[in-house]
């Protein structure tokens, strides 16, 4: 099953590391 | 662009059909590669130097006891109401049978509350067979791991099992089994689904059958190893993140799928990386596990050799599932951990292998390490095919797809590089 909605996620883990993640592409 | 760059370099570049490459030449020199066994030793050193030629020289091999359970003859005819000859496949470390066999009438029962509705008495003497409908492996390979100790509990002389498998063309399917202590060690083996339920429907018309099981087999303990190659984090080398398959495999088939394909894909993850000269924070532990078909046992020996260091593992995954078009990650860890996988898997868009299952226990050898509270995962593919070959002869090279073990290689490859190399360490 899929878990967490990215609204969840992003209180959890914080933006900068969302951006940080998202700079490896 | 560190994603794209090794997808690019995997999937059409240079690196292209490696991965496939690299597996057939491994599994058609050697073969299957059964715990205790001199090829599996050999292909173990193979590895190593095929890591060496890749200027990658970080190596280190763990030894360890194994079982050596080594399958003879086995035979196992219908003598009433007729007489037809069934293919099967010992379970693993079963005991033999005496040299004329054992003839018996047998007892069919799909579930083991079935077998409890029978007495005793009724159940003593005879061959019990299990024939539950594949469900999910989870759900129906209790009656392969447990069958023959519970049979033997209520005074059965053999167990027989129907393959756990939804699919079959007559092909019966191998797989561990374990006794109990204070139980009689019976015969278990494994039978086709076709003949299981050929049996079944003899059996509910009321009619007596009589079956004459032969089985042959030796048992031992011999040393191999665990194979550990690091690719070493610039930042923190303590850290590890680990991706892993197991080396050994059933003595039926090439062991091509389960795990040559996890195998391979794991060692490419420091090759590429090394190719590309991309050097993660963490360090990067790629493990062939030994003698995971017959309990766990190389996975068991490392965790417990390395309890000590534990918290040094950042992430571990492993690849034993299939290794056909990769579709994510089955994810052990808490909601913060899970939520920066899911960030993770979103920079794989391109190659629709973006899904996060939430799975408490994923893998195989990995689930030893994961319940002491190490967060990981398991290669999510597209495996729905995964057990009609499964611990058969059918495991063989034209299982594996070449551009799917791109695809795979290059995953397995690029995610293991974005856990080592993010600033935040996986929480616990």
């Amino acid at each position: 099953k899929v878990v967490y909605k990215d609204d969840v996620c992003n209180v959890l883990i914080g933006d900068d590391l969302i951006a940080e993640i998202a700079s490896y592409e | 662009n560190v994603v794209n760059e090794i997808l690019n370099y995997v999937i059409v570049g240079e690196y292209k059909g490696q991965t496939y490459n690299e597996l057939a030449k491994f599994v058609d020199k050697f073969g299957a590669r059964p715990s205790g066994t001199e090829v599996l030793e050999q292909s173990i050193d193979y590895m190593i130097q095929l890591t060496r030629d890749e200027n990658i020289n970080d190596i280190t091999t763990e030894e360890l006891t194994v079982p050596h359970w080594t399958r003879g003859e086995e035979t196992l005819t219908m003598l009433e109401p007729r007489v037809k000859n069934m293919a099967l496949l010992g379970l693993g470390r079963s005991v033999t049978t005496p040299p004329e066999g054992i003839t018996a009438e047998i007892v069919v029962v799909n579930s083991f509350a079935e077998l409890d509705k029978y007495s005793d008495s009724d159940i003593e003497g005879k061959i019990v067979l299990y024939d539950p409908i594949f469900t999910t492996y989870g759900e129906t390979v209790q009656y392969r791991s447990q069958g023959a100790a519970k049979a033997a509990a209520k005074g059965a002389v053999a167990s027989l099992l129907r393959s756990i498998t939804p699919f079959s063309i007559n092909s019966p399917h191998a797989g561990s089994q374990y006794y109990e202590e204070n139980v009689p060690k019976i015969p278990a083996a494994a039978i086709t689904l076709e003949d299981a339920d050929l049996l079944r429907r003899i059996y509910s018309r009321g009619e007596k059958i009589v079956l004459n099981l032969k089985m042959f087999s030796t048992d031992n303990s011999r040393i191999s190893r665990n194979t550990l190659v690091d690719y070493k984090g610039t930042e923190k080398p303590e850290k590890l993140v680990i991706v892993s398959g197991h080396i050994d495999s059933w003595d039926v088939g090439q062991g091509a799928m389960d795990d040559g394909g996890g195998l391979f894909i794991s060692w490419a993850v420091p090759v590429i990386l090394n190719r590309l000269n991309l050097k993660p924070r963490r360090t990067i532990r790629s493990i062939f596990w030994t003698a995971e078909e017959l309990g766990l046992i190389g996975a068991k020996a490392y965790e417990e050799k390395h309890r000590s260091e534990a918290d040094n593992i950042n992430f571990i995954m492993e690849s034993d599932e299939g290794t056909f078009a990769p579709l994510g990650l089955a994810v052990a860890g808490n909601a913060e951990t899970r939520c920066i996988i899911k960030e993770i898997l979103k920079l794989f868009k391109s190659i629709n292998a973006t899904t996060l299952v939430e799975d408490d226990s994923p893998g195989s050898d990995i689930a030893v390490i994961i319940q002491t509270g190490v967060p990981g995962a398991s290669l999510h593919n597209d495996n729905s095919m995964y057990f009609w070959f499964h611990h058969t002869e059918g495991d063989t090279m034209n299982v594996e797809d070449e551009h799917e073990l791109d695809l795979g290689a290059a995953f397995w490859t690029a995610a293991a590089y974005v856990i080592a190399d993010i600033s935040k360490d996986i929480p616990r």
